[in-house]
């Protein structure tokens, strides 16, 4: 269910209101129960029947669609370490060695880039929900690679 | 654009919105109703890509990533408690520079629903299969984005959601199949991806070691230990939640015959999202811990234990 560390009051409240609901076309509460920010039931029953999620990303990079995996360094929940573990076991060529990348002029993260298109970016600081601790950041990573932007 | 989507206020926000908001259901079959919320870029629409934002568990709302991530408002708390919050112009919303939408996906998250319950039970491979099936259907409701550039983002579970709808894409593409989305790329942020490597291995005591948070005495030990088990490539560590806030590094070096551990490490008070913050609800106190059984039923299992509790809610002194 919901973590006790995750805030979910103002958009249980908001999206519970039926003017609310109304306004963005949401069935009411009385036909399809009530906003939830995790619906428990399908937390408990959901199938992974997927997989490693590596050979996916191997199809798709190679394939020439471009990847930005990104981690907020203060998230225990999937941490980074993790994450550049699988990143490496690709074998890609590094193309852009670790390197720090700024927000007026403040260190924001480091990142590293390998072939085939794929980034790999750390955001100082930030949790397992990278734009809401760190919302400048975010949306300037977020700008720059949808930009094509070094 | 359909009849009947766009939105025209939203209770809360006093002013006018930033760009158009389109919001609203797609059947993708037979009483599977999916929920969209799509903001329009505030930079150029034409140009500008479409990003399709999905929220992780399974089972996550993506209306967190609205309310709570990048959406075009910021919520201020309803004053008194429990009344409507107020909403402000986010000034580092994602669509400042994007079009994006919001998919409550899989059918039964959020305001996605179907009245035939047993749809609710689904997977990685049929929530890829309808999530393609709803873009698709999505873009001819707005066909003036189809030629976009297009783009899957989204976090933690999403790291799974995404590799598999991208594939389904492609695989049109590979078919010969006439692409039906201009796809571009994708963006997984703190994403699943391996299981093991997230969860059950020794990055997650290397994370722990780095950030401080055990002792260099405890992580040696941890590595010993992890040598004793004669499994030197892979360590069997399992981070559980025994209870709320409570966090539980057990080693099985032999998970076979099921005899934990080596070693139990609690970290009490912890914010396991994001270490240095506080967890939005307080701990509870350390009496109710004990009436559920699971701070009691602790030290059988526990040979080396250290608690590091977050000093700023004032456990340290409390501590065992």
């Amino acid at each position: 269910g919901v973590d006790d560390c995750l805030n979910d009051e103002v958009a249980t409240t908001w999206l519970n209101n039926e003017l609310v609901r109304q306004a963005i076309h949401a069935e009411p509460v009385d036909m399809i129960g009530p906003w939830v920010i995790i619906s428990e039931n399908i937390l408990h029953n959901y199938q992974k029947d997927a997989g490693s999620m590596i050979p996916y990303h191997t199809k798709l990079t190679t394939a020439g669609y471009r990847a930005l995996i990104f981690s907020g360094d203060h998230d225990m929940v999937v941490p980074f370490t993790g994450t550049q573990r699988w990143i490496k076991s690709l074998g890609y060529e590094i193309v852009d060695e670790w390197r720090q990348w700024t927000v007026n002029e403040q260190v924001a993260g480091i990142l590293q880039e390998y072939d085939h298109e794929l980034t790999f970016l750390t955001i100082k600081g930030a949790g397992h929900r990278v734009p809401n601790s760190k919302p400048k950041e975010a949306l300037h990573f977020y700008t720059r690679w949808l930009d094509r932007e070094p | 654009i359909p009849e009947g989507v766009l939105v025209t206020h939203l209770p809360g926000l006093n002013g006018a919105f930033p760009s158009k908001h389109y919001s609203g259901y797609v059947e993708i079959e037979s009483d599977k109703y999916l929920f969209y919320y799509f903001v329009v870029s505030e930079r150029k629409p034409k140009n500008d890509p479409v990003v399709l934002w999905l929220n992780g568990g399974p089972g996550c709302s993506s209306f967190d990533g609205f309310v709570n991530e990048h959406g075009p408002f910021n919520f201020e708390t309803g004053k008194p408690h429990g009344s409507l919050p107020t909403l402000h112009l986010n000034p580092y919303s994602w669509s400042k520079v994007s079009n994006i939408i919001y998919l409550d996906s899989p059918v039964g998250v959020g305001f996605s629903y179907s009245k035939d319950q047993t749809k609710y039970v689904i997977g990685d491979r049929q929530t890829a299969i309808d999530t393609y099936t709803f873009l698709v259907m999505w873009f001819e409701l707005y066909p003036e984005f189809v030629n976009n550039p297009f783009y899957i983002a989204g976090e933690s579970y999403a790291g799974v959601y995404i590799p598999t709808l991208a594939t389904n894409i492609i695989q049109r593409i590979n078919d010969g199949v006439e692409p039906e989305i201009n796809f571009k790329g994708y963006m997984v942020g703190n994403g699943l991806t391996v299981p093991d490597i997230a969860f059950n291995t020794d990055v997650q005591v290397l994370f722990l070691h780095g950030m401080g948070l055990i002792s260099d005495n405890l992580f040696e030990d941890i590595q010993v230990t992890c040598m004793m088990g004669n499994d030197t490539d892979k360590c069997n560590y399992y981070l559980s939640k025994v209870a709320k806030n409570r966090i539980l590094v057990t080693h099985v070096p032999n998970p076979a015959d099921c005899q934990p551990s080596h070693f139990s490490l609690i970290i009490d008070g912890m914010n396991k999202f994001n270490i240095l913050e506080p967890c939005y609800h307080p701990p509870k106190p350390k009496a109710d811990m004990k009436e559920n059984g699971n701070w009691t039923s602790m030290p059988s299992l526990v040979r080396n234990q250290t608690v590091v509790p977050n000093d700023f809610a004032g456990l340290w002194t409390n501590s065992e």
